[in-house]
């Protein structure tokens, strides 16, 4: 689903900058 | 500490498909949801809140409103709106709250053009009409029951 998508690319961007 | 995120739905099967894709990402979660027993749920609160490898807990809105201290998480998800705001408000006060040492992210994950604009809205509505008159008790009634206009919005539009 897009709501899924959307918060794993939130999630993942936020992993990625830590 | 680890950047730490809340998830949450109102349904715990949106919650199911959320961590299918965590599994799929190897990314380590727990969960919180009614079903599960009070041992349970202190088990995954503690092992979010101090395993630096658990970054995300998934909660539904229900279960995890009220009460409870995470503040190692600074990032909260919404995947869905509930209609009421002060709702959403205690969940989202799970991160934010005393101890919290970081600044705390939110982010609401809506689709356009589907009803959730106009929850938007009517959220923005029950926001203004509880500021504008704090304290007052037939405004607070009406500010935490959904009406029959608001149904009508809802459903029909304006």
């Amino acid at each position: 689903s897009s709501k899924i998508k959307a918060a794993l690319e939130i999630l993942l961007s936020h992993r990625e900058s830590n | 500490g680890p950047i730490k995120t809340i998830i949450f739905s109102q349904w715990t099967r949106m919650l199911d498909l959320f961590e299918y894709s965590l599994n799929q990402y190897c990314i380590q979660y727990r969960r919180l949801d009614g079903s599960m027993s009070l041992a349970a749920r202190d088990r995954a609160v503690r092992e979010f809140n101090t395993d630096p490898e658990v970054t995300v807990m998934l909660m539904s809105l229900k279960a995890g409103n009220l009460g409870l201290n995470m503040v190692a998480a600074c990032h909260v998800i919404l995947l869905d709106l509930w209609w009421n705001p002060t709702t959403e408000d205690q969940a989202i006060d799970r991160a934010h709250r005393i101890g919290q040492t970081r600044p705390v992210t939110v982010s609401r994950i809506t689709i356009k053009d589907t009803v959730e604009d106009r929850i938007l809205a009517l959220q923005e509505e029950k926001r203004k009409m509880v500021a504008s008159a704090f304290g007052e008790d037939r405004v607070g009634v009406s500010a935490t029951r959904l009406t029959a206009d608001d149904l009508r919005y809802l459903f029909l539009g304006s």
